[in-house]
Order: structure tokens, then sequence, then C-alpha cells
């Protein structure tokens, strides 16, 4: 990473003031980071397309986003979420279970004294669990935050409606 | 028939949405 001075850019601190005129941006003169920020802008593009395409895409996308062998699972975890197929919920509900659990294990890692694994496990935890949240919130229109219970309420009910959506 | 030009444009859509998946897999 490099830092670049750059007047534009100035955060504000609570109280009001300006806290700082640089900011940290990826090195891209370095080949391997300008490709791998390529890489990623394309993921990102590629995503917008899945989530262009909409409904279509959806049991496919579902069928990825819980393939344990993928790396970008949370890219098919966002389109699912801006697609707002309601029926995408299992799916999303599961990653964020795997969440849970790996946060969980970060704990019992912790106690071996693990403690870098752990924060490491932890870190991808918070991430998952926060992708989770973030695509209930665009399906649902409800914000329970990191309340899996109640998240999982509102599946229930919500398959009340509509009738059982079984995870392929 | 429309039905048949329905079912190809399908076809095509679905094997984009799979194209982009393991796009995003790499």
């Amino acid at each position: 990473a490099v830092v670049v001075k750059d007047e534009n850019w100035r955060p504000y601190t609570p109280d009001g003031k300006y806290n700082q005129d640089f900011k940290v941006i990826p090195d891209d003169s370095s080949p391997e980071v300008s490709q791998a920020l390529k890489i990623e802008q394309n993921r990102q593009k590629w995503t917008n397309e899945l989530v262009m395409i909409g409904l279509p895409a959806v049991p496919e996308l579902i069928k990825a986003s819980l393939d344990t062998g993928r790396k970008y699972r949370y890219f098919y975890i966002t389109a699912l979420g801006l697609i707002k197929d309601v029926k995408a919920t299992p799916a999303i509900l599961k990653y964020y279970q795997e969440g849970i659990d790996q946060e969980k294990l970060a704990k019992s890692m912790e106690k071996m004294a693990a403690v870098e694994d752990a924060e490491a496990l932890r870190k991808e935890a918070i991430f998952r669990k926060g992708v989770a949240i973030e695509a209930l919130k665009n399906i649902s229109g409800k914000d329970f935050g990191d309340d899996y219970a109640k998240w999982e309420q509102w599946w229930k009910d919500m398959e009340k409606k509509i009738g059982p959506v079984e995870l392929p | 028939s429309s039905t048949a030009m329905k079912a190809k444009v399908d076809a095509e859509i679905q094997k984009r949405v799979k194209e982009l998946i393991e796009l995003i897999n790499q």
C-alpha cells in the first residue's frame, strides 16, 4: 500500500474536526497488486451482471453459495441479497450459521492459546456474518442486527406464508 | 415457435449464469 496526500480526503472526527489529509491506497505500480485489483473489480462486475439477470440466476447462485469448496461465496450471497428473492433465505441463513460456528471455534482456539489463528478465524467469522446480515436486510426489509434467532424466526414466519423451501 | 424461442433464451441465460459464477470463483 502507499500513502498519498489528498486535501479532499478528510474524514471527520466525532467532534467535527478533520483528522487527516491523506489516504492509504493499494500500490498498483506492483504488477501483482494491479492484477489482483483488476480481478477483484471484475468479480464485482460479474456479481452485478448476476444481479441484473435476477430471478433466473437464483437457483445456481444458491447452489454455489452452499458449496464450501468455493472461496468467493460472499459474492454469491451478496448477489442473492440484491436480487431479493425471499426463497434464497435458507442458503443465506446457512452461511450465517457457518460464521457463528467459526466464531465459536475461534473462542475455543483462544483457550488453547492459538491466538493468531483464533484472531484470523474471528475476523473471517465477523466478515461472513456481516455479508449474511446485509443480504438478509436487503431481502426482508428488516434489521435484526446480529441476532440469528430473530432472523430465523422471521424466516419461519415467512415459510408459513409461502410454504417450505428446501435447500438443494 | 415462441415456446422454443423462450426455451432457447432461458438456456442461454442459464449458460451465462454458470459462466459468471465460475468466473467469480477463479
